[in-house]
């Protein structure tokens, strides 16, 4: 169960795109699903250590501006990043 | 839509007219730049990374789509033409635009020594997908939250860090309000699963005038995400998750608790499931189909097993009785 913390431990939100979004065009359910695994696992990580994770969030909203999609919010904890986006 | 990121992994889900497969080329130019990391195939000429997916049910308008992403051939054409060695699957009846699609790429191989190390249960994996349309009209009102966007734009500046104000953020606090309400913070049974609260953290949205998208973190490391499009007419809603119930839950819960349990928000018409484990062996497989063939509520219309190399598929079509 959640409490309402959850609203206020966002390690990165957009009020104003959250403030101003609308979805009055989105009307196609069905999603489109993509999922890399570049390594096998975590271990496998080559180099000094860097990972996905050490891609900053303004290279993230870059690459998701080609999808069309845009940064709502960002819940992070040590073993990932979860990002609510637009559309 | 959503997209999560791990260390060495990451999954893109996202809805409406998005050109998710537009990325691909900045996405592994970023990370060669940034990370070092360069899975290019000189002798092919394309990228070969350890492992993609790239799966969508058939489209309610097609036509509204932008470029490639009208026709599953001109997708799976793009990602062949970037990608080695890529196979595509259409999962079901073609005919009646309910099938789903499927393109994976073949594991890339490693050597015979990091192949051990990989016997590891750290490596097991497994995703759940509910795909519901035809919601109950009862059942999508609460996923409409009537609340007025801001006819100004907010004083243009970057996009902040953390802040004291988020309470204050109407379509999070309405996203928050509809998960408490529908119970979908409760799909899990984590509190009883070792005697500890596993750590749960949770992301919504409501979008104005109706919709609704939703993260859930568990335990650290696992997530579920649904998204809802509550509109009469071609309603929709999914479920994914990479949660391994039988392990958080302590072996009290499967899969097809889960299911009851999401079902139950949605009272969808018509539903689709997959399940991908790295064996056949997953109990989950079997207790699947065992509601196939139980359910007083729907009834099976079709059931495909997919034998993918490294991976199990199951999929099965319902429809309400």
């Amino acid at each position: 169960t959640i409490s309402i913390t959850e609203l206020t431990n966002h390690s990165y939100i957009d009020h104003q795109l959250s403030a101003t979004l609308d979805s009055t065009e989105a009307f196609e359910g069905p999603e489109k699903l993509l999922e890399i695994w570049f390594f096998p696992h975590v271990g496998k990580v080559p180099g000094e250590g860097k990972t996905l994770r050490d891609v900053p969030v303004e290279t993230w909203v870059s690459i998701l501006q080609l999808v069309k999609c845009e940064v709502l919010s960002i819940k992070s904890t040590p073993e990932m990043d979860a990002f609510l986006l637009s559309e | 839509s959503s997209m999560f990121i791990y260390p060495h992994r990451m999954t893109l889900k996202t809805c409406g007219t998005t050109t998710t497969l537009f990325c691909l080329p900045r996405l592994f130019e970023i990370l060669h730049e940034l990370l070092g990391w360069d899975f290019r195939n000189e002798e092919e000429g394309k990228f070969e990374p350890f492992k993609v997916f790239y799966s969508r049910r058939a489209f309610m308008f097609p036509s509204k789509q932008k470029s490639i992403h009208r026709n599953w051939g001109d997708e799976v054409d793009y990602l062949n033409a970037f990608f080695c060695s890529g196979k595509s699957y259409v999962v079901g009846r073609f005919d009646d635009r309910k099938h789903w699609n499927l393109y994976v790429t073949d594991t890339k191989e490693q050597d015979e020594q990091v192949a051990a190390v990989e016997e590891s249960p750290a490596v097991e994996d497994e995703t759940f997908e509910i795909l519901m349309t035809g919601l109950d009209p009862e059942c999508t009102e609460q996923f409409v939250s009537h609340r007025q966007v801001s006819a100004e734009p907010q004083p243009l500046g970057q996009p902040q860090e953390r802040t004291n104000d988020d309470a204050d953020d109407d379509g999070h606090l309405l996203g928050y309000s509809m998960t408490r309400k529908t119970g979908l913070d409760n799909v899990y049974n984590t509190a009883s699963a070792n005697s500890r609260d596993a750590e749960f953290h949770h992301d919504a949205f409501a979008f104005s005038p109706c919709g609704y998208s939703s993260n859930m973190i568990v335990d650290n490391h696992y997530y579920y995400t649904l998204h809802v499009t509550p509109e009469k007419g071609w309603s929709y809603a999914s479920f994914e998750s990479n949660v391994p119930v039988s392990e958080i839950s302590n072996d009290r819960q499967d899969n097809v608790d889960v299911l009851r349990k999401v079902l139950n928000v949605f009272r969808p018409r018509e539903f689709c499931l997959t399940f991908f484990a790295k064996s056949a062996g997953n109990k989950n497989f079997d207790s699947l189909q065992q509601f196939a063939s139980k359910s007083r509520l729907y009834e099976k219309k079709e059931r495909i097993i997919y034998d993918l190399e490294d991976y199990q598929l199951l999929y099965i079509r319902f429809e309400r009785k």
